[in-house]
């Protein structure tokens, strides 16, 4: 169960460190 | 107030990039309200994206996928497909974050027929690990291992090592 839900965080979270810097801009 | 438009847009994003997501929700609602105003469906699209982003780190994932769908409703209608997998692809997230993962599958698929639309194999890689994931987390251990061994293959090609 650990592993998995590792796995799973592990693209949320990469996704949220890409959208940390991402604006749509004027 | 055309300026005043872009100006409310500028600021939300400086305030979001500054980490202060109360802030730059407060602009990015004016800058929505002056889209409208003057039907500006491009501004109007940013602006939807900018609020479900920072409704991501206000926590409130439930109010982003509702932000969310306006972008992509407003990308088909503006007919902007890299907009449109890039709505998929947030929505997919957020499903995720929401514990809904087969709402999640079913938006990261519709992710992946855009980028293997658009030859984006980076996008197809993305979306092969989120499905991967996401029929994990359903029980579906087969159809995890097909977009696994896909997600492998791209980023071979793609020569992402990590």
């Amino acid at each position: 169960g650990q592993r998995l839900h590792l796995m799973q965080v592990d693209s949320v979270q990469r996704w949220m460190e890409d959208l940390k810097l991402m604006t749509e801009c004027e | 107030r055309a300026a005043q438009g872009r100006a409310c847009g500028n600021l939300g994003n400086t305030h979001y990039l500054l980490g202060s997501f109360v802030e730059a929700t407060a602009f990015h609602k004016e800058r929505l309200a002056i889209a409208k105003e003057f039907g500006d469906k491009a501004a109007e699209r940013r602006a939807y994206s900018n609020l479900g982003n920072a409704h991501i780190f206000l926590g409130r994932f439930d109010v982003a996928a509702e932000y969310y769908k306006k972008t992509l409703q407003l990308s088909r209608q503006l007919k902007d497909q890299a907009v449109e997998a890039q709505a998929c692809y947030s929505l997919g997230n957020t499903y995720t974050l929401l514990q809904d993962h087969e709402r999640a599958a079913e938006y990261h698929l519709r992710h992946l027929l855009i980028a293997q639309e658009l030859a984006d194999r980076v996008g197809e890689g993305r979306a092969c690990w989120s499905l991967g994931n996401a029929y994990v987390s359903m029980g579906s251990p087969a159809q995890a291992l097909t977009f696994a061994k896909k997600h492998l293959e791209i980023s071979q090609e793609i020569g992402d090592r990590s």
